[in-house]
C-alpha cells in the first residue's frame, strides 16, 4: 500500500495499523544443505499463537515504548559498567543477587520464532535477540518460580539428551561474559543468571541439550539456560534465543556448520511474517558495511554510520556526532536510538517536510506525532543512512513512522540524553 | 551508543556475516 516517488513514500492511511487477522508473507523459505530458515512472527500479532493466550496479553503503546527506553537504558548501562560488571553469584533461590544494571531488557516489541529443544523434540517459542548471548528457557520443576507460558514448560527429566553443566568446567566461567554475572554453583551444578533492564529475569542450571532448527537441521550438545525462577515481560514465550557475538551465542555455537551467517526480515506489520535464517547467502541487491566491535560490548554488533538523509537531502550533521558516540543494530530495540544532535537536525527536517500535516500529542519517548484522521493517503519524505563503507541504506516506509491510532501516527525515531551514550 | 532498533529494520533482509565481519541490507526481504 505503499507508492514511490524518488523522495517520498504515499502511504495510504488506513495500512498504517495492522491487521486484526494474520496475512502471511508470500516468501517460500526454502531449506538445504547450507541453511535453515525459521517463521518470524511479531509476539503480540495475530500470526503469533501467544497473542491468543489471555495471561499475555499485549501491552499498550505506552507500555511498549517505556519498556523499550529500559531496554536501552540497560544497554547504555552495561557498556558503561562493562568493567565492574559481574561482582556477585546467582543462586538458583534468590533472584535479588543479580545486578540490576546487566543484561538488557527484553521489552515489548519483540519477534519470535519457535524451535526444537531436547529428545523427544518439544516445540518452544522463542524472543530472538541479537542484543543478548544466552538461550534460555522455563524448566520443570520450576523450583522458585515460572510464568505462564503457552507451550508446555519444558521437562529435562524426560529428555534423553540433557545433561547439566559442572561448576567445575570452564564453560561455566564463560557465563560471566555472556550474561555479566559471575555463575554460581548448586549441587555441583553450574547455575546461570542474567537479569534484564526491566527487571525481569531468569536463573537456572545451565546445561547441554539437543536443538532442532528444523527438520534437516539439529545440533547436539547446545549450551542453554534450564530456568528455574523466570520472572517478567516475557509475554507467554517460553524465553530467548541469544544471538549476539560471544561464544555462547546460538550463532557461535552453530558456527561449525553455519559459520556465523544468519539473516532475517521482520515483518512490515504484526499481522504479517518475517524469517530468520542460519546459513545461506545474502540477497543479490544486499549493500554490505563492516562489523565493528564496541570495545566495552563486545557481544553486540557494532556499525559505523556516518549521515542520515531525509527527503533526498543529508542532513548537516558532523560525523563526529556518530563517531563519539558508536552505534550498534539490535532486532530487540523497538525504536532507533539516536544522538542528541542527529535527532534534532532529523526531527527538524521531518517537521519542516510534514508541516501541512496536523500535529498532536507526544507519545511516550516520540515527541514527533502527526493527525491524520482527515487524510486517506499521505505523503511522507524517504529516511536514509549512510556508513563508513559508502553504502547509503533507505528504510522502509513502515519503519519511518510508529502509528498507535490513526490521529496519533509519530515519527518513529528518539534522541538519547547524551552525546555519548 | 546510537541503537538501530527493529522498527526501522521492518521489511529489509538484514544479513549477518560474523566470520567475515560484515552486514548487509537488501530491501523487499520479506517478499
Amino acid at each position: 500500500k505503499v507508492a514511490e516517488s524518488h523522495h517520498s513514500h504515499s502511504i495510504e492511511v488506513s495500512s498504517l495499523l495492522p491487521s486484526a487477522s494474520c496475512i502471511p508473507s508470500t516468501k517460500v523459505l526454502s531449506n538445504n544443505d547450507d541453511k535453515a530458515s525459521l517463521k518470524v512472527v511479531h509476539k503480540h500479532g495475530p500470526c503469533s499463537k501467544l497473542s491468543q493466550d489471555e495471561a499475555s496479553a499485549a501491552p499498550t503503546h505506552t507500555e511498549i515504548l517505556l519498556q523499550d527506553q529500559s531496554r536501552v537504558k540497560s544497554i547504555h548501562s552495561r557498556l558503561s559498567n562493562s568493567k565492574t560488571s559481574g561482582g556477585k553469584d546467582v543462586k538458583v533461590t534468590d533472584s535479588t543477587t543479580i545486578p540490576a544494571k546487566d543484561g538488557s531488557t527484553v521489552g515489548s516489541g519483540n519477534y519470535i520464532v519457535t524451535v526444537g529443544l531436547g529428545t523427544p523434540k518439544k516445540d518452544l517459542s522463542l524472543i530472538f535477540d541479537t542484543g543478548s548471548d544466552i538461550t534460555w528457557t522455563q524448566c520443570q520443576p520450576c523450583a522458585r518460580f515460572c510464568y505462564k507460558q503457552k507451550e508446555q514448560i519444558f521437562d529435562p527429566s524426560q529428555s534423553t539428551s540433557y545433561t547439566n553443566i559442572s561448576c567445575s568446567s570452564s564453560i561455566c566461567n564463560s557465563l560471566t561474559s555472556a550474561t555479566g554475572n559471575t555463575p554460581g554453583c548448586a549441587s555441583s551444578a553450574c547455575v546461570y543468571g542474567i537479569q534484564y533492564g526491566d527487571s525481569s529475569f531468569s536463573v537456572g542450571f545451565f546445561g547441554t541439550e539437543k536443538l532442532t532448527l528444523t527438520s534437516t537441521d539439529a545440533f547436539n550438545n547446545i549450551y542453554f539456560g534450564c530456568g528455574q525462577n523466570n520472572q517478567g515481560l516475557f509475554g507467554g514465550s517460553a524465553g530467548l534465543l541469544g544471538l549476539g557475538r560471544d561464544k555462547l551465542s546460538v550463532v557461535s555455537q552453530t558456527a561449525q556448520k553455519y559459520n556465523k551467517i544468519f539473516s532475517y526480515c521482520l515483518p512490515s506489520s504484526s499481522s504479517s511474517t518475517g524469517f530468520l535464517t542460519f546459513g545461506g547467502s545474502a540477497s543479490k541487491n544486499a549493500k554490505f558495511t563492516p562489523l565493528s566491535t564496541i570495545s566495552a560490548g563486545p557481544s553486540f554488533y557494532g556499525l559505523d554510520f556516518t549521515g542520515i538523509s531525509v527527503g533526498g537531502k543529508k542532513l548537516a550533521i558532523s560525523a563526529s556526532v556518530f563517531s563519539t558516540a558508536g552505534a550498534i543494530i539490535d532486532s530487540g530495540t523497538v525504536i532507533t536510538r539516536l544522538p542528541p544532535a542527529a535527532y534534532s537536525a532529523l526531527r527538524a527536517s521531518f517537521r519542516n517536510l510534514m508541516s501541512k500535516y496536523p500535529m498532536t500529542k507526544a507519545l511516550s519517548i516520540l515527541d514527533t506525532c502527526y493527525d491524520f484522521s482527515s487524510y486517506t493517503t499521505i505523503s511522507v519524505p524517504k529516511i536514509g543512512f549512510s556508513f563508513s563503507s559508502g553504502i547509503e541504506v533507505d528504510i522502509d516506509a513502515t519503519g519511518i513512522l510508529y502509528a498507535s491510532s490513526i490521529s496519533q501516527v509519530c515519527l518513529a525515531f528518539a534522541g538519547n540524553n547524551d552525546a555519548t551514550d | 551508543v546510537f541503537i538501530f532498533g527493529n522498527v526501522q529494520q521492518k521489511t529489509m533482509e538484514v544479513f549477518y556475516d560474523g566470520s567475515a565481519g560484515k552486514v548487509g541490507f537488501a530491501p523487499g526481504g520479506c517478499s
